[in-house]
């Protein structure tokens, strides 16, 4: 008895583990697909104008953005190397990273909320190596939720 | 019901070990790509599809590029969020994403 | 003072490591308490010119 509970304890915890890496990998694969359409899209983009956007237009990454409402009013200072900045905020505001933009953009074929349609579906399994297949399809249907077992 | 257990402690572990080396694995591909240089080049996004990802007019979008390690600290004081930024690997770059 | 460090600078890897500061920020009661300030504080006397 005393080992089938240490046995309980033990499956508890790997579930546990597993769930987290999951995630973790999800994640993962959302990036990988996110970064290979902006870069898909963004060759295809200087192909079709023959030439790179202005370089005053384009953001690259990595970034981070703040947004907030322009009523907020922002006290900003900086160092004079610019190694250093303080802001403060009067109001709400937001913190995103780039990954983030991606997913809004819809550069993650819309994986991140289990809604993708057939086509995305293909051009998403295209853009992961073969052993990352199934977890896209299954991310196609919502988050992963069940353990994959080799073998 | 000890056997049964054994069984599936055994299959999670497996599960688990699958998982780590398919985690491993991506993150090396997710170096390998963002190192690249032709990458480098093309990963970028531009200032309209920061506007169209955050819909609301009224937005301010501020962007902020760091170097690696930058460290960013959000304090709750009484009076108002102070959010400060400190580099050690070069200069920070902050600017706002100029309306349309 | 609650504060929260985040390490930025890096793509990838992390998943979103701004969602609890975007709920310190839009959950606490500062911002409610800050507009109860606005809507409470009585009008400032106008300047005599």
């Amino acid at each position: 008895a005393q080992e089938c509970q240490n046995l309980e304890v033990e499956r508890q915890k790997r579930l546990e583990r597993i769930k987290q890496k999951q995630s973790q990998l999800q994640e993962l694969i959302l990036q990988q697909i996110a970064f290979k359409n902006l870069v898909q899209r963004n060759r295809q983009s200087e192909q079709q104008t023959n030439r790179p956007p202005p370089p005053n237009s384009v953001i690259h990454l990595p970034f981070i953005i703040v947004n907030t409402s322009k009523k907020t009013v922002i006290d900003c200072s900086i160092s004079n190397d610019k190694f250093e900045y303080l802001f403060n905020f009067d109001s709400m505001f937001e913190i995103h990273d780039d990954i983030e933009v991606l997913k809004r953009m819809g550069m993650a074929c819309g994986l991140e909320v289990g809604k993708c349609s057939p086509e995305d579906l293909k051009t998403a399994r295209g853009l992961v190596p073969k052993a990352l297949e199934p977890y896209v399809t299954e991310m196609a249907q919502g988050p992963i939720n069940n353990v994959y077992i080799t073998g | 019901r000890h056997r049964d257990l054994q069984k599936e402690v055994s299959h999670l572990t497996e599960a688990e070990d699958k998982l780590d080396e398919l985690i491993t694995k991506c993150n090396l591909q997710l170096r390998l790509l963002t190192e690249d240089s032709q990458n480098k080049k093309l990963g970028y996004v531009k200032c309209q599809d920061l506007r169209k990802s955050f819909d609301s007019p009224d937005q301010l979008v501020m962007v902020i590029r760091a170097p690696p390690e930058t460290q960013m600290q959000v304090s709750e004081p009484s009076e108002g969020y102070q959010v400060s930024l400190k580099s050690t690997r070069g200069p920070i770059d902050v600017f706002l994403c100029p309306d349309d | 003072r609650s504060r929260m460090l985040v390490s930025i600078g890096e793509s990838f890897g992390t998943t979103n490591k701004f969602q609890k500061i975007n709920q310190m920020v839009n959950s606490s009661d500062w911002s409610s308490f800050k507009r109860t300030l606005d809507l409470g504080s009585a009008p400032k006397p106008l300047k005599r010119l």
